[in-house]
């Protein structure tokens, strides 16, 4: 028996809106540390790892773990029934071949369930080992969005070069190119609204915009985004989801021949 | 030209 009680049913909403176009199909699995999920996409290029504690919701119970294979955009359509404001609970029977979403309008007047069938779905799982990064940017999440958006217009792959002087995205393609360099800027009136680039070592590295483009998707989770980069290792670009676990996307770089 | 590496260049399957 597995019953999660989210009283922010929006986050769930925006979780699945922030990976729907990266994964169809993939296996929540549900454990007493968590609801967490990671998959791959389809050419095994960029991998989406989410968490959300158990302490972050309401009602947690889930007496045995569980994996539950669902297809992403049919949750996304019956997650955007649920109101902005509604309470979300997930329920599921141990062996069973359905999940249910409640949905819970905050005064209680309008009380909604809908039952999605569940898919069998193999997954493979990759061990990502705990790493230390030559450099990790943080930086407000719609700044890099305007970023990840504005360098796809002129190119199609973006590369990502930390110094020193701060972090540069940059881009090149038939019409011609583009810099864009932020600097380290902690004397903002808020704290969300700083780049703050921790740096080891200076890194450089080439991405395919398309998937940070997806990434950015994830955007509404959280006012933050940290980007952390090793010369020899995938890109990690996390959003935290406030006081309930994260979205993190890994994506492999690209590399001259 | 440039090459689109995959993640099992980097992680292995558990």
């Amino acid at each position: 028996m597995l019953e999660l009680r989210l009283v922010q049913g929006s986050l769930l909403k925006k979780v699945l809106e922030s990976i729907k176009e990266l994964v169809t199909d993939a296996n929540f699995d549900c454990s007493s540390t968590g609801f967490s999920l990671q998959a791959m996409d389809s050419s095994h290029v960029a991998l989406v790892a989410l968490l959300l504690r158990s302490e972050g919701f309401e009602h947690y119970r889930c007496d045995r773990n569980m994996s539950m294979g669902m297809n992403l955009n049919n949750m996304a359509k019956m997650l955007k029934c649920a109101g902005n404001d509604d309470i979300i609970t997930i329920k599921a029977d141990d062996g069973g071949d359905t999940v249910t979403f409640m949905f819970e309008s905050p005064t209680q007047d309008k009380i909604s369930d809908f039952e999605m069938k569940l898919m069998d779905i193999d997954s493979e799982h990759l061990g990502i080992p705990e790493a230390e990064y030559h450099a990790i940017v943080k930086m407000p999440s719609s700044e890099f969005a305007r970023i990840c958006r504005d360098l796809s217009s002129i190119g199609d792959t973006v590369v990502i070069s930390v110094t020193k002087e701060g972090v540069k995205f940059s881009t090149k393609g038939d019409i011609g190119s583009a810099n864009i360099v932020c600097r380290q800027n902690t004397s903002v009136d808020k704290p969300e609204e700083a780049t703050v680039i921790d740096m080891n070592e200076p890194v450089s590295l080439t991405f395919a915009l398309r998937y940070m483009n997806s990434f950015t998707k994830a955007t509404p989770l959280s006012n933050t985004v940290s980007i952390s980069l090793s010369n020899e290792l995938p890109v990690v670009v996390e959003y935290k989801i406030a006081e309930m676990g994260y979205v993190r996307f890994y994506l492999a770089p690209k590399i001259e021949e | 030209r440039e090459t689109q590496l995959r993640l099992e260049a980097f992680y292995s399957f558990n």
